[in-house]
């Protein structure tokens, strides 16, 4: 099972996008996949056409409760799953300082969640607090979805350093995938500045150690498409609101690029 | 002093882009404009040309350790001075959960400054947390940068409830000024019923007692244009950068309207 985590403190760059888009198209190879929102702001629940905030037992309920994964689970279409948030999960920060292991309480549900998929896949809020550090504990792999400017690349060394922490005291399977550019307006000055410059900051560390050593910077590039921020508001993925415009068409490729580095590996 | 909190927890939104070139437009109006980066990204720092990280104090200082905030003040240029940020900052929301009266650090901060200026304008970090809620103490008046998408429309409500907290518990003279459209793309589908949504929403609130019953959404809106992406990888703003681009006039007649707000309260 591959459990990826999708983050970036940087707020605002396609994690939640690349989550419910990606995903689907995982789904469409048939791969059974798991989504979990672990953002208070609910926006993959909410990319799902899901209500946050009902009664229903939510990923609150599986950190601070010890609600069973699978009693929080909803099924959203064929071969996705959803985890939804509520808001009630801000407050969770607080009320978990002082919880026995509080970054590993999302891992341990994983493992003893009974129903088994191909892939699980978590949207992260744009913070580096309990929540993400929770995301990092359950994944074995990190999608880092960035837009191509400057202030997107500033956070990449801070990620990183988090993600080393993590790797070296909670969870050693932890390594980065790659980095997928989003919003991507290709012709421009800065995104071309942008991708030389990433390139060359992976490409120095393969061969290391370092928990990015293997990521690669996807071929798959997501293009800035009005569409990809049309299909939230119907509840929709892209594969369902416009299934062959340039949304759909860079997810799908994503989709290909990402399963075709596990028959590497 | 008008002390204004640009704020908006969905992230990426143009916080950080409205605080920097709206802070340079209004001081080439003459106005004395202090600016306080509050994210623990330090991108008002980095946008400002100013190095994050160093050993002179910052806005970590101040809160944490009481460090008058004169001494933390750099002199950015002609009106414009900045309080940075530090990556330290990411831990203060810890190192302040059990501080007394840790909401009011920063306003107390502003109060005792010696040097006087005309507004004060706090970036805050993509969160409602302490670090946020320090910047709606401080403030008299909120500005909304907000993105004319579904997933950015969503988190007004949470917004809003939280300055009306802060209104009644901390700070009564709080008030929501105005939303500003950012990044916005005219002749979308979207954008356009994004704008009669939140008009529809403003208007209804007209003659209430809540925060935002004189909140106005500004008929300057900022257009999507990566001369803004450009110019923080110089340090500048977009006034030193193409002082006669979109992104230029946008903040330019932006800042009009914001001084002719308070000729007519
Ligand atoms: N390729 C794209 N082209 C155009 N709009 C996009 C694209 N990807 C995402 N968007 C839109 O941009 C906004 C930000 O994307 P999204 O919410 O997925 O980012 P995020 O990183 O999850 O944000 P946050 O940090 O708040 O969680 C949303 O309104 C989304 O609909
Ligand atoms: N009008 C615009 N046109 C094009 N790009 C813009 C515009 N405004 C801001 N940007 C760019 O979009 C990105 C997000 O803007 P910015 O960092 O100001 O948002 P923010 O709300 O401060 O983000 P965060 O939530 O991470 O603090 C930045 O890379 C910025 O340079
Ligand atoms: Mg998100
Ligand atoms: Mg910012």
């Amino acid at each position: 099972m591959r459990r990826v985590a999708v983050i970036n403190q940087k707020g605002g760059v396609g994690k939640t996008t690349t989550v419910c888009n990606l995903g689907v198209a995982l789904a469409a190879r048939r791969k059974k996949v798991l989504t979990i929102d672990l953002d208070p702001q609910a926006h993959l629940t909410l990319h799902f056409g899901a209500e946050p905030g009902t009664d229903r037992p939510s990923v609150y309920d599986v950190l601070v409760r010890g609600t069973p994964l699978d009693d929080a689970t909803l099924k959203i279409r064929k071969n996705v799953w959803l985890v939804p948030s509520h808001t009630r999960l801000a407050g969770a920060e607080a009320e978990l300082v002082s919880a026995v292991g509080r970054d590993v309480l999302l891992r341990d549900a994983i493992v003893d969640a009974r129903r088994k998929y191909d892939f699980v896949m978590i949207d992260c809020p744009p913070s580096l607090g309990v929540l993400t550090l929770n995301g990092l504990a359950a994944a074995n792999e990190v999608i880092i979805p960035l837009q191509a400017h400057f202030l997107g690349l500033q956070g990449m060394s801070k990620l990183l350093e988090t993600i080393t922490l993590v790797q070296r005291r909670i969870n050693s399977d932890l390594q980065v995938g790659g980095v997928v550019l989003c919003m991507f307006e290709a012709g421009t000055k800065l995104a071309g500045e942008v991708v030389d410059d990433l390139r060359r900051f992976l490409e120095e560390a393969r061969g290391t150690n370092v928990p990015w050593a293997q990521a690669r910077l996807f071929d798959a590039v997501i293009r800035r498409n009005i569409k990809l921020a049309e299909c939230p508001s119907y509840g929709l993925s892209i594969f369902d609101y416009e299934p062959h415009c340039n949304g759909a068409l860079d997810y799908a490729r994503l989709a290909v690029e990402v399963l075709g580095v596990a028959d590497e590996s």
